[in-house]
């Protein structure tokens, strides 16, 4: 044996990562197919929905090529709430400083514009990665006509929106309603319904606020986006916001947003705006994991209402939206709606694997990358499917109590609205 | 991650070329600052109306 061990050659292979993802992806295949299987036998028995057990929304089939057909087996979600997890790990003081100038170099982080220059204040690399800016490194444009970049990033895409459909990349487009959803929830016994949620925890609210969309769904009582773009704001008046009651009430964010609303056209900011010479605009904006990650207004506007789209959490790199058809349809989103001094105005955080936590600053209720969540909006669509309806696809909640006159939650150029979080 | 804004603005009139104006310039509608792959930061213009 002592022969053996001292003379016999050890080589060591690294196992291809390729084999480690496509186990976890057949594993993830059978047991999306078991689930289905029981999911089939319990319709044929005719047993009612259980909430205890509530089957996963159904996952999109997705066309491309085998990496992304992988990609969509694994359980992404849960792999970027362990990311996070890891990322909230304290580092040891004397790693600090080595560990981020490390991630600095490897990723292009200019350390010089952080606003604390002390890294071992940072104890791990989430608090990092969210880090400040000094101010007066990022200097607002002075042109008041403009509209301002949200974040450090790329641009992707930009163009006019053209039959309601956005370019993701040449050639692949998708539409403006699987952006932002189409049917808005919206009757006028909504504003009791919201407005009874005052002060209720996050979770038990968020499951009120879906029956809520459920029940407005279900009275098929709903505006499209032209009949938004069009400045149809009566029923929207009705409903009511409870989900920022923690936000500091802001004279100043709503004197300004009044005044450069009411620079448009000389109309009050809420009459409809002549739309005969008014276009859809859109642009995408990529931010890379060395980029400052919080985002912040482009413009004074008022923001009306949120569409969280609990999705999928594909990576947003370059070449998977190369590959993946719809990527920003699918993915984990926060759409916030409102208007600005020319009409509709939106503004959509799109999360992604490594990225999934989007924070947005005024609503602190919102949760993302959550099982919790996830979970309610398997009731939704579970819910939904047994009375044969269609899941719209996201939970919606509105600001229209936030402000005193502006009907929304107002923001002011260059304010920051929140940002992406790691896991 | 990614940010995707959608907004509404005034066409405008394209202006002509030999007035001066950078082509595809549009008086009092939307113009792009932009390029496409373009490293931008937070508070640079996109565009102006």
């Amino acid at each position: 044996l002592r022969f053996a061990l001292h003379n016999t050659k050890v080589e060591w292979y690294p196992i291809p990562v390729g084999l480690g993802i496509g186990l976890l992806g057949l594993l993830q295949f059978y047991k999306a197919q078991r689930a289905e299987r029981e999911r089939a036998e319990r319709e044929a028995a005719g047993e009612s929905l259980d909430f205890e057990k509530v089957p996963p929304r159904p996952k999109h089939r997705l066309s491309g090529p085998w990496q992304v057909q992988i990609m969509s087996t694994l359980p992404l979600k849960a792999m970027s709430r362990l990311w996070g997890r890891f990322n909230e790990i304290e580092l040891p003081y004397y790693l600090r400083v080595p560990g981020f100038k490390l991630y600095s170099w490897v990723f292009g982080v200019n350390l010089d514009e952080v606003a604390e220059p002390d890294l071992h204040t940072y104890p791990n690399l989430a608090a990092f990665f969210y880090r400040k800016l000094k101010p007066g490194v990022r200097p607002l444009d002075p042109d008041t006509r403009a509209i301002l970049a949200p974040s450090d990033g790329r641009i992707l895409q930009f163009g006019l929106i053209e039959r309601g459909e956005v370019e993701q990349v040449k050639g692949v487009t998708y539409s403006l309603d699987a952006l932002l959803g189409a049917a808005t929830p919206n009757h006028a016994d909504h504003t009791d319904k919201f407005t009874d949620h005052q002060g209720e925890p996050a979770q038990k609210n968020e499951a009120k606020m879906l029956a809520d969309a459920e029940f407005a769904k279900m009275n098929g009582i709903s505006y499209t986006l032209p009949t938004l773009l069009a400045g149809d704001q009566g029923g929207a008046r009705q409903r009511s916001a409870s989900i920022d009651a923690s936000t500091p009430y802001k004279a100043s964010a709503e004197a300004e947003v009044k005044a450069d609303l009411a620079r448009g056209d000389g109309a009050p900011w809420y009459a409809p705006k002549p739309t005969s010479n008014n276009a859809l605009y859109y642009v995408v904006i990529y931010l890379a994991p060395g980029d400052y990650h919080r985002f912040h207004s482009p413009v004074p506007w008022v923001v009306q209402s949120r569409r969280h789209f609990a999705g999928e959490l594909f990576s947003v790199s370059p070449y998977l939206q190369r590959h993946l058809p719809g990527l920003f349809t699918l993915n984990e989103r926060v759409a916030l709606l409102g208007r600005w001094r020319w009409g509709f105005f939106s503004y959509t955080p799109v999360g992604a694997t490594n990225v999934g936590s989007i924070k947005v600053n005024f609503d602190a209720e919102l949760r993302t990358n959550s099982l919790t969540t996830d979970t309610a909006a398997d009731m939704a669509a579970a819910a939904a499917a047994k009375r044969g309806e269609q899941y719209p696809g996201f939970v919606e909640a509105t600001y229209l109590h936030a402000s005193r006159t502006l009907g929304g939650h107002p923001l002011q150029r260059g304010e920051e609205m929140g940002g992406f979080q790691l896991g | 991650s990614s940010i995707v804004l959608v907004f509404e603005a005034p066409v405008g009139t394209r202006k002509s070329f030999d007035a001066g104006w950078e082509e595809g310039h549009r008086e009092g509608g939307w113009n792009w600052n932009i390029e496409k792959g373009q490293r931008i930061k937070m508070g640079e213009r996109l565009g102006y109306v």
